[in-house]
């Protein structure tokens, strides 16, 4: 275990280190460790109601390997981490070969036919150390460091004691980290297309690198107007010009509900209505434009 | 659907990430059911449609006539249901995300 290197902003993080070598397969080997392990997580918490880590998102991350002062250090880009995602605990993932001899079988007695065979290690697994560096003593944010291109990285160092270990060679066995976290946005509206959707439909000009390729490559000219306060808050345009004097400021009434802009997309008059042209005058000077007179007469007669 | 009844209700609807392009960086599922819902809310409201107590009164003061404009409620979904998905980052880290009221479960009137 090791405390937060997140601060208590964060949420509490846990971090285990996980011996997963022993568990793996000669076919698994060959695989990307981390696509494996989040596709096995997937197919976990797939299921209606299963929640990854009491959270909404675990997130993955691959070492980067730099020498640092000759020692291997492995670098983890923590950038794309959201602020609105709380972390709840993360766990380290490293792959370890065996430094010991090779385990001996003990030979099963004739006189012992119940007892089973065993394999016996003949000494004690290397002993591992997880070391976090920081440039600052601050313990808030031990092992975390501000990349050139101002990335959140973490670094981390694998200590096996060992006075020249070398350099790792590059293996498809590096490490990597799991962060679980509940996102606190995933509840907003539209959260999947801020998440998921890595282009602007309504964009003009170049796709941004990693958009779709069979989006259309043309030029598409923005025909909508500048979007408004009103309209990214999901509410009608149009409807801050409500009198200041209204009195009773919840209460819409029906004229003040559709001014502006929707004045303009009313169909056009039939010729009978066009007959009471001077009427409509008279209503275009009056507070109520957008009400049907004849029931407003139906309603005073009830 | 033509066979689809009449009255709001859940209809079918799969949905390819690859139809929408976002097969690029979703990893997994490929498709999801995420089903939809349409149909009318027309008085009187069965109670197979789930009315709400407010989409009741709506639907008794439209078919009355006693308020002009009021429209039908409308057939909205009422439960649903979440959809993990794997994907890349920006960085191309696989990520791992459950979203809420990613299909429809039930529809009602509301």
């Amino acid at each position: 275990a090791h405390t937060s290197p997140f601060g208590p902003s964060r949420g509490s993080c846990h971090l285990a280190t996980t011996q997963s070598s022993h568990a793996i397969t000669g076919a698994t080997r060959q695989a990307d460790m981390v696509a494996a392990h989040m596709l096995r997580l997937y197919e976990k918490y797939s299921r209606r109601g299963a929640r990854p880590g009491g959270g909404n998102t675990v997130r993955s991350f691959r070492a980067r390997l730099e020498m640092v002062d000759q020692k291997a250090v492995y670098f983890f880009n923590l950038t794309s981490m959201q602020d609105s995602e709380m972390i709840l605990s993360a766990t380290f993932h490293f792959y370890s070969e065996p430094r010991w001899p090779r385990a001996r079988e003990v030979p099963c007695k004739q006189w012992a036919k119940n007892v089973s065979c065993r394999l016996l290690p003949a000494g004690l697994p290397t002993h591992q150390q997880l070391l976090f560096r920081s440039l600052s003593q601050n313990t808030a944010t031990q092992g975390l460091l501000r990349g050139a291109d101002g990335e959140l990285l973490l670094s981390a160092q694998l200590d096996s004691g060992e006075k020249a270990p070398g350099v790792p060679s590059p293996s498809p066995h590096a490490p990597y980290i799991l962060i679980y976290a509940d996102d606190l946005a995933i509840s907003e509206p539209n959260s999947v297309a801020v998440t998921l959707q890595r282009y602007d439909p309504f964009q003009a000009g170049d796709p941004e690198p990693g958009a779709a390729p069979n989006s259309s490559a043309d030029p598409r000219v923005r025909r909508a107007t500048q979007a408004t306060g009103p309209l990214q808050a999901n509410e009608l345009p149009g409807l801050d010009e409500r009198p200041a004097h209204a009195p009773h400021a919840q209460h819409y009434h029906k004229h003040e509900l559709w001014p502006g802009p929707f004045r303009t997309l009313k169909p056009r008059p039939g010729r009978k209505d066009r007959r009471k042209k001077g009427q409509d005058v008279f209503m275009a000077s009056s507070r109520v434009l957008d009400f049907d007179e004849k029931t407003m007469q139906k309603a005073r007669r009830k | 659907q033509w066979a689809e009844p009449r009255v709001c209700s859940r209809r079918y609807l799969k949905v390819d990430f690859a139809d929408i392009g976002w097969n690029e960086w979703i990893i997994l599922p490929k498709s999801f059911d995420a089903y939809y819902c349409a149909g009318v809310c027309e008085f009187p409201m069965p109670k197979i449609v789930r009315p709400s107590n407010h989409a009741t009164i709506q639907s008794i003061v439209r078919a009355v006539g006693i308020v002009p404009g009021i429209p039908e409620p409308c057939c909205v979904p009422d439960k649903m249901n979440s959809l993990g998905v794997l994907f890349l980052d920006e960085n191309r880290n696989v990520v791992l995300k459950v979203y809420p009221n990613m299909s429809v479960e039930t529809c009602a009137c509301r």
